[in-house]
Formats: C-alpha cells, structure tokens, sequence
C-alpha cells in the first residue's frame, strides 16, 4: 500500500486545487521561507484525522480553511484527499482477533460499512478498491466530513482502515518541522508511548 | 499485552543499540543504550508502566544522557531512534520536515544513508534546505508564492535550487 | 519602575513595529504590532503586570499571532524584536547560536543586512553552519576534534569550509 | 567596552588552554556537529554567573569539568576568563542614585571593594583598569571561585561590575542553539520579562 497523492483545495495557503503525486522513492518539496511547505505536512496530519487546531499551529479548526490575501477573497471550505494504492496480495491475509472483534462491533449500527474486517483480506487496506481515497472537509459554516472513496464515512472509519498500519495523524513516522528532537527530550514516560505505538 | 510490549521493545533496543544498529551506522561507531527505568520504591522494571532512558555516546567519548549531547548529535540519535522503530514496524511512508535542519554535511550523507536502506518498503517525503538531501532525491517540487499569499507547486530540477531552497527560475507547471 | 518599563516598551514597540522599524526592514514590507493585553477582568492594561501580545503580518498576508507563522517567520520576527530591544540598549556583544538554521537565502542575506547596521556600536560573535553567513563574517574560527573528545580551534579561511560547516583543510595554528 | 577575548581551560570539551580573541566586528565559529561550538556559548553563560546546571545542558554543575575522553583523564579543575576593554570615557559619568545605594550597601562587609561605584566613573566598568579580566573556577572537589582581575570575588560582586551594561548570563544579547524562538513563544508574561531586561 502507497501513498500515492495528496489534493489541497482551500487548505490554509494552498487556495487553488494543488496535487502533489509521490510517484518516486524519494520526494523532496523545496521552496523559499513562507511559502507553504509545512503547510503540506499539516494537510496530512489533519486528513488523518488531527482534532487538535494548536498541532495544526492554528487557534481553532476554522483557521485551515483559505483565509484570502492581497488579491483573494477567504474559501467557504478546505479540501484534502490522500489517495492510497491498495493493490491485491499475493496471499491474503487471515483476519486476526482484533478484526473479527471490530467487525463485531461496526455493523451494530447499520451503517453499510465500507470497511470489511471479517473474511480473508485480499488487500492491504480493509477495501476491496484498487484505489482508496481519504478526503476531510471543513465548510466555513463549521460543518465538517469525512468521506472514503467518496462514501461518508466517521472519524472511527478512518482510524479503522488504517489500523496496524502505521499511518496515522500521530504516528512516529511524521516528523514536524523542529520536532525532530521531540521524540528524544520528552519525559521517559512519554518516551514510552512511541514504543507502545509502534507495538 | 505485556508481552507484546516487551518483544517490541527488545526488538527496538537491538535495531538501536546492537552491534549492526542504527546508532552506530549513524555516528560510525559509538555505543547507545536504551532501558526501562526501575521503579523508584521497588527498583523493578515494570514492562507496563516504566519510562524509557536512553544513553548515547558518540565515537571516542564517554557516555552521556541525551541532554548533553550537541544539537547535531541530537538529531542523529532522534534519527537512529526512528529508523529503528521503523525497521521493528514499517509504516507505508515518511514524511520529514527539516529533520536535517541541525546537520553538517558528514552527517547529511549518513542520513541519505539510512534512508537509502529503506527504500525498498517504504517512500520518503522530505521537506529541505539541504542541497546534498535534494541531490538525494528522486523527484523536485518547489512550492512558491508568485502570487502573494496563495502557494502554488512549481516543477523544479536540482540546477533550479540555490543553494539553501531558493527556486531561482521558474518551471512553470 | 512604573514609567520606566512604559518609557522602554513605548521605544521597542516603535523600533520593532515603527514604519521604518525593524519588521519591516527584515520582511522588506509588511506590518507588526506589539502590544499589552488588557486584564481580563476589568479591560485595562496594567503598566505593571500586563503580558505582551505580537501579532505579525508578512508582505501580502493577513495578520497572524506567532503561532501561525512558518519556521523562517518565526525566526525572522524574533531576530527584529532582539534587534529592537538591541536599539534601545546596546550590549557590548551579542552571541548567537545558529540562529539562521531554518532560514533561506534571502533571509540570510537579511539577517546579514541588520547586524551590519549595529557594527559600529557592538559586536557580534556567531555560530553557523551557513556559508553565506561565513562570508559576512570579518573572521573565522574552527572547531575540530582532531583527537576524539577534545576541542582545539584552528585558524580557517573560507575556502577551506565546506557547504554546511565542514572543516576540509586545516590550518593550525 | 568591548569583549576582547574568552580562555577555556579544562571546560567541558577543552580539555586544553584555548583562547578566542574579538578584535572584528564580526567573529563566526564554525565546525562539524558535536566539536565544542555551543561549549563556548556555555562558557561565556557560565562565568557571567550560570547556576542552573540544566541550562548548561548538564545534569550537576560537575559535568562542565572536562570529563576526559579515549586518550585523556579528566581535569581536576574548570576555569573560564573573559577579558574586556575598560578604555578611559572621553567624558566621565555621573553616578546615578542607584550607584550610590550600592556602594553605601557593598562596603559593610568590609571586603576592600574592587568595584568603585561612588565618585565620577572614569571607565564603562566601574573599575580603573585599563583592562577586566572576569573568572570562574571550578574544582573537581566542588571548591568554586570568582575573580576580578585575579582577585577573590563574589557572585554579588559580578552582578554589580555588569549592573545596567546589558551583559549577563541571561540576558536577552545571548542567543542559544535552538532558542530564537523561545523569545516569541513563551507567554505574554514571560514575554515581558525581556521588556523588563532591556528597561
Ligand atoms: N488559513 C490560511 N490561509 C492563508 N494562509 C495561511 C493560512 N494558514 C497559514 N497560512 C500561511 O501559510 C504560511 C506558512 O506556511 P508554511 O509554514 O507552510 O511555510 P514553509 O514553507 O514551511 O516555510 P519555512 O521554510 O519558513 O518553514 C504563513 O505565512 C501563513 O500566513
Ligand atoms: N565535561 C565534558 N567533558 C568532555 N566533553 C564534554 C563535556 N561536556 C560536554 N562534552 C562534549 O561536548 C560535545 C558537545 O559539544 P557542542 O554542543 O559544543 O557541539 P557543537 O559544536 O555545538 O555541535 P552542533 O553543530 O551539533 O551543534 C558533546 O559531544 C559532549 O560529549
Ligand atoms: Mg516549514
Ligand atoms: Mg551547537
């Protein structure tokens, strides 16, 4: 499973529709002071479901959205869409305990879940799609979604697709800007939790 | 769940700490140590409530507590601690901004370094002022703002890029 | 001490958020604003106790707390309130410590630009790894390890340092 | 009144008699990571009156004493001196109220006061030399010492040479690795303390 593209559309700076496609092994996103980068980083952490507006350096949620410049008026909403490739395994997996716990526990409330815990795995993520996109939207009004594969979906869904995955808003494997040293001065016991994480 | 804990843990310490770890790729030598802290009443580990102390030296000097190692030490034990917890459980990208920020150019080729030994499970997004890390790369974006205030992503090549991540002429895209 | 502390914030706020202050000379534009928070309770501020609030805007962008900034902002609008609160009392040196880490190119160049303006009633003494920080510099010292785990400086001239603060050829002394 | 020179000897990495003279403008330090480059910002903290080992990036005061390395044993002794320029004013200073309430206080103890703070002040340290050498030692044995000029002093009595000069071990002209921030993040009331500084 890749990540193979991320779409900003109102999101903080990024006013007009953005791609960037992370064909390659290596990408790396260059630019002068100022002008968007970090906000990249945000736009990932906020489509894996951040709630917190401070570790998205805003004072509250609203403040993702394009504010407007000079020569723009503000967004009504702020768009970001991850899109996975989820190709076929060459052998499925056998569902674990923990699946078939979930798998249990979603359909109480009726909702056709797009995700399917139970049975044979067949892909790397629990969709049957050769492409999963994760699109968040925030509307100036406040209204608030989220949609996989353009299906509404709940927070819960998400963390539910990517459980055991690593991929996540607070996983050890984003590093914001200055907080590379983060992981190492916080307290022993905070240390911890980067373990129990990765467990 | 303890037990869970406890093979993560051993398996993280050896991809850190262990002859062939991460530390020691990193620094070119050196020795770290990660442990579980004894309780202070007991003075047992316990696998469920124990902080985590690490202890780092660098080649040639004596070991020290993380606060007393330089900025750029720092870094690279940050580094080597990631990518070791990455070997343990590898997730299906990274993405770093300005980790090298605090580097010298010996220790941005070790960082290339590592990277380069995952390539193979996983894909790496950096954000940099690094020449040597862009060299690295496989691919550009420049992200600009022609048009005060509203970012724009421009197609950028190595030649482009000054020397600390100013785009000189514009690709347009 | 009432009047005092309103006689120096009335000159740093000047100094830093003034037209020709020092925002503006190092964002080239744009507008700051430094000012004491009103007590909670009864909407006054207190000469005495009252917090600072800063609130920047770069060229071409609304006005944002700090938070809101990115990493070069940041940097760039604590070096023009440090050389604010430097143009109401001079200290005979000023010693920085990578201050230009997360910087660009034409912030260099900035930052450079300011501390030129302060050369004829300070010094400065300043730890980089950026060349075009070096160049500025009317003196180069390095730092090596030559033997592990022990400082000695060594004379260098600036074709002898490296892209990121390498040392290559040493002089010695 | 300029800073003419620091001499380390046996603090932290310098193992060895090292001196850093400033007869430019503009003096940069460079070098790999982890040589000693932030030592020396430790040191010039540290014998203006640093008492927070954990600001010196060390757990007890202990650790700026050169601890050895593979081929060296450890100094017994720590000494930092900054040498500064005390050149004759062309025009003598009067000495303000606060000089005269310090000078009344520092003589009770009968200690013969190098720091001549009453009558005209002739030099920008109120000292009448042409040259102030400032030291700090420290000994393995926990024995520490200030000096004015080679001569026993006091923590009290560095405070009151640098008294409104704008140099301290805190003050806002020191700039730490990683710190350039701090300045601005802290909170509003922290933030006034620099105001307070600089008033
Ligand atoms: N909602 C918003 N609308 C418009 N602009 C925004 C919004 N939120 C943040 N910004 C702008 O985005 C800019 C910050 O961008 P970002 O932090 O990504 O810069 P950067 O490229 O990482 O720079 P650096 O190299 O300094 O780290 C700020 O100047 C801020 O004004
Ligand atoms: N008491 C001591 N005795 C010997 N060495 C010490 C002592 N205290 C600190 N050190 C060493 O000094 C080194 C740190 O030096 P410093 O922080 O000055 O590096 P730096 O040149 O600033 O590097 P960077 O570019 O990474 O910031 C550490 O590696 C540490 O081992
Ligand atoms: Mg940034
Ligand atoms: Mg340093």
């Amino acid at each position: 499973m890749r990540l193979a593209k991320v779409t900003l559309c109102g999101f903080k700076s990024f006013a007009d529709r953005t791609e960037f496609t992370f064909d390659d092994a290596v990408t790396c996103v260059v630019g002068p002071n100022g002008c968007g980068k970090s906000n990249i980083v945000d736009a990932i952490k906020w489509v894996l479901g951040e709630r917190s507006a401070k570790s998205l350096r805003s004072k509250e949620m609203a403040d993702v959205i394009f504010a407007g410049s000079a020569g723009r008026a503000p967004s009504g909403m702020s768009s970001v869409t991850l899109t996975f490739e989820n190709p076929l395994l060459e052998k499925p997996i056998e569902p674990t305990a923990e699946d078939e716990a979930i798998s249990d526990g979603s359909d109480d409330d009726g909702g056709d879940s797009l995700i399917q815990r139970s049975g044979l795995r067949r892909r790397p993520l629990p969709i049957d799609t050769e492409i999963v996109d994760v699109e968040r939207r925030l509307y100036r009004d406040g209204g608030s979604q989220y949609l996989i594969n353009n299906k509404k979906a709940r927070l819960r869904d998400i963390r539910e697709l990517f459980l055991d995955t690593g991929v996540g808003a607070d996983a050890y494997s984003i590093i914001e800007q200055g907080k590379v040293d983060a992981m190492l001065l916080s307290s022993p016991v905070e240390r911890r939790t980067v373990f129990e994480e990765a467990a | 769940s303890r037990d869970r804990f406890r093979d993560v843990f051993e398996t993280i310490r050896e991809n850190f700490a262990g002859d062939q770890g991460m530390f020691r790729k990193l620094f070119g030598g050196g020795n770290a140590e990660i442990r579980l802290m004894p309780n202070d009443g007991t003075g047992e580990v316990d696998w469920l409530e124990s902080g985590v102390e690490i202890i780092a030296s660098p080649p040639g000097k004596r070991p020290r507590s993380i606060n007393q190692l330089s900025g750029g030490e720092k870094t690279m034990t940050a580094v080597a601690l990631l990518m070791s917890i990455f070997e343990s459980k590898v997730s299906p990208f990274c993405l770093l901004d300005e980790v090298d920020a605090a580097l010298d150019d010996a220790n941005v080729e070790r960082f290339c370094g590592i990277m380069q030994e995952f390539l193979d499970r996983s894909h790496f997004i950096v954000v940099t002022h690094n020449r040597r890390t862009m060299q690295f790369a496989d691919r550009l974006y420049g992200v600009t703002m022609q048009e005060r205030g509203v970012s724009k992503r421009v197609s950028v090549s190595l030649d482009q890029v000054g020397d600390n991540g100013e785009i000189r002429a514009t690709g347009d895209d």
